[in-house]
């Protein structure tokens, strides 16, 4: 499936999504094999918990306004811990 | 706020730094200056000192990088990724690591250094990242920060007096630092019965009772006052200050101290200020005031000083003819001497020491004696 040959496309969203929860979210880095299941359940449960530290809106999904959240200059200190 | 798993800490309340290198993006003296003030920050709220190393192991290594950088945390180019930091321990512990692939400045055209050092400093001293997005210690760098105002949230300080309590009078020499542990009076106790403050205003519908280095906002409908120190409000107005009032036609508090005085909007110190108090038609014989407030409805301020008072007029702007008189005549039952005072509710609230009149102008007499305190909740 040739996601990672499609930049810009959902498929480097979310590998990006996936980058960033593992680095400041604590997910695991085997979970990455689950996130091209569409509505992943642990996904989406990270991006909530990112959502609910950032003072976003829950929706679970990676939505523009999250985005951009997540694009920001930040500390590189993870937010949530093990 | 939260703190590390385990909630590390310093164990010992002088703690050295060391700049290991410095970025080009800004003068040496720059960086110096970003750090320091970065570390001030903390230092007001805290018990903490600092002192700086020039070699060996400090406690906290400041250090300017780029990608891999020797922690198994590399550093990603420009953007995202602007620096990171350990918290309390030995070691690599304590260090505060920045990304030199950022463009770092001392002002908000670039990377404020003094905001994320500031930041990161915060977790070399145990904090964690705050979900609130108030708070310094959010992940999220802020580009509409003000470095000039900038301030710490109350979560901030509630976080790191979390771990070492607020400030108090150091006893802790350190074994490296060259120079003597400031002896730093720790914050006023507000239920203090010997309290006495040092000035009252209004300020947009709160009340500030300033005390030494440290005001409380309290707000009417709030349970709990709120301390502060005055350099997170307002960094150029000095500790100790004289007097303060409120000209609520102009959004703006004077604060007085000695021969000069400062015109602030909110946390803004606005521009063309200190003045000398003679430009208010004092004469150059009078050094200081001792409190002051203005009558919003009838546009004038009144100046007490030593036994007598003064009256401005502010739509004339000028010092009215015939003052000063004696504080006793005209507000019977006053001490002579005051210390602060502020209008409320149609009354004028006197402070001397750990007391407080309730004057009524209408009637011209003292209604209630207070002590000093009891706005304060106590």
């Amino acid at each position: 499936h040739p996601l990672d040959r499609d930049p810009g496309g959902q498929g480097s969203i979310m590998d990006f999504v996936q980058q960033y929860l593992e680095k400041y979210y604590n997910l695991k880095k085997d979970s990455r094999l689950l996130v091209r299941t569409e509505n992943n359940g642990l996904i989406a449960e990270k991006i909530q918990e990112m959502q609910r530290f950032l003072g976003l809106k829950v929706t679970g999904n990676p939505d523009p306004e999250t985005l951009e959240m997540m694009h920001k200059p930040r500390c590189g200190v993870p937010d949530v811990w093990d | 706020f939260s703190t590390f798993p385990g909630s590390p800490k310093w164990k010992k309340h002088h703690l050295t730094y060391r700049i290991v290198n410095y970025t080009p993006d800004l003068p040496e003296d720059a960086v110096d200056a970003a750090i320091e003030r970065a570390l001030k920050v903390w230092e007001e709220v805290t018990p903490l000192t600092f002192s700086r190393m020039h070699e060996g192991e400090a406690d906290i290594m400041i250090t300017f990088a780029v990608g891999e950088h020797g922690d198994f945390f590399p550093f990603d180019g420009p953007g995202e990724i602007l620096a990171h930091a350990f918290a309390p321990g030995p070691g690599i512990s304590g260090d505060a690591h920045f990304d030199d692939d950022e463009k770092w400045t001392k002002d908000t055209s670039g990377t404020n250094l003094f905001l994320v050092a500031t930041h990161e400093l915060g977790h070399s001293l145990g904090l964690r990242h705050s979900d609130n997005p108030e708070a310094l210690m959010y992940p999220l760098y802020n580009t509409l920060t003000d470095p000039n105002r900038f301030r710490l949230s109350q979560d901030d300080v509630a976080g790191i007096q979390s771990l070492y309590g607020p400030p108090t009078v150091s006893t802790d020499a350190p074994a490296v630092s060259t120079k003597p542990v400031p002896t730093r009076p720790g914050p006023p106790d507000m239920c203090d019965p010997a309290l006495s403050f040092d000035a009252v205003s209004t300020l947009r519908g709160e009340t500030l009772f300033f005390k030494g280095r440290y005001f409380w906002r309290k707000y009417l409908r709030a349970s709990k006052p709120e301390l502060y120190p005055i350099s997170s409000f307002w960094p150029s107005i000095p500790s100790g200050i004289d007097a303060a009032y409120e000209v609520k036609s102009k959004d703006t508090v004077f604060i007085f101290k000695g021969q000069q005085f400062w015109a602030v909007r909110g946390n803004e110190v606005q521009a063309g200020y200190p003045r000398s108090i003679q430009t208010l038609g004092f004469p150059p014989t009078i050094r200081k005031i001792d409190a002051a407030f203005s009558d919003n409805d009838r546009k004038k301020t009144y100046f007490f000083l030593e036994d007598k008072y003064w009256r401005f007029d502010e739509k004339r702007q000028t010092m009215e003819p015939g003052f000063p008189k004696k504080i006793a005549e005209d507000f019977p039952g006053v001490h002579p001497r005051v210390d602060a005072v502020f209008e409320a509710f149609g009354f004028f609230y006197f402070f001397r020491g750990s007391s407080q009149l309730e004057f009524d102008p209408n009637a011209k007499k003292v209604t209630h004696i207070l002590k000093s305190n009891n706005w304060l909740d106590c």
